[in-house]
């Protein structure tokens, strides 16, 4: 089972 | 103020279109460097990030930084109005209410202008670490587009594995599964249609179909498109415009429990 990430995961906000 | 004047009307109007479906409303900022965007989809799943420089450009003057806070469905509404051909110029005072984009035929005397209101839109911006990708993979950007509607057309998902045998894209499905395997190619006749593939190390990543399906509506913009991958980090998906200017669309993996 694979779920979808959020980007916001991954980038932060400045 | 910033008055901006692009040789065709057709790479705004491209530009639009391609992220028209992701992103709703955005903030176009413009400073001495040219004019950028960065926007996420309401699902904050993929970011779309884009530069057009002032070289792109000619004239481009803008003297201080001016946010333009534009509702795309507007924006593509006016821009409709713009033949392909059209030299279009962009102008808005320091602290503008409106946007005013004026389309002049090269080939005859017509000269259209209209104003978009603007909007406030408080945007976050994220930082978007520089990153030595993994892969990097370079193809015709027509042939990234097949291989996602093919697949989108058996599954939501997609799995892109790249090892030094070449990048594979692979998909599961109710009815079956499919997959594209491309290896590194050199086209005598056309350098267009080459595959150029750089493997640091062996990458696979799982994405929605959907979004990559978005992405290559920026396909008319360039016959070129560069994926680069990195294990556990969103996929960039990057369009070159001219005058070293880009679209890029930043897409979050899906990934196991």
């Amino acid at each position: 089972k694979t779920q979808q990430r959020s980007i916001l995961g991954f980038f932060a906000k400045k | 103020m910033l008055e901006a004047r692009l040789e065709q009307a057709n790479l705004l109007k491209k530009v639009v279109d391609s992220i028209t479906n992701l992103v709703q409303d955005c903030n176009f900022d413009c400073n001495d460097s040219g004019i950028a965007l960065q926007a996420m989809d309401n699902s904050h799943v993929a970011l779309v990030a884009m530069m057009l420089r002032s070289d792109a450009f000619s004239p481009f003057r803008c003297d201080r930084n001016i946010a333009l806070g534009i509702n795309l469905t507007s924006l593509t509404k006016v821009l409709r109005c713009a033949q392909n051909e059209d030299i279009l110029t962009l102008k808005a005072e320091d602290a503008p209410d409106v946007v005013n984009l004026v389309f002049e035929s090269a080939e005859s005397d017509r000269l259209s202008e209209y104003d978009i209101k603007l909007m406030d839109i408080d945007q976050e911006h994220l930082g978007i670490p520089d990153t030595e990708y993994a892969a990097s993979i370079t193809m015709p950007s027509a042939e990234f587009q097949r291989i996602t509607r093919d697949l989108l057309a058996l599954s939501e998902s997609v799995s892109i594995e790249c090892t030094k045998e070449g990048v594979k894209f692979s998909c599961q499905g109710d009815i079956g599964s499919g997959s594209v395997t491309l290896r590194s190619h050199t086209n005598v006749d056309n350098e267009d249609r080459n595959v150029s593939i750089d493997l640091s190390e062996p990458v696979s990543l799982m994405f929605s179909l959907k979004y990559l399906s978005n992405f290559c509506k920026a396909s008319g913009l360039s016959s070129r498109v560069k994926l680069s991958l990195s294990n556990e980090v969103p996929l960039l998906v990057e369009y070159a415009l001219p005058s070293n200017s880009f679209l890029r669309f930043y897409l979050a993996p899906k990934i196991g429990d």
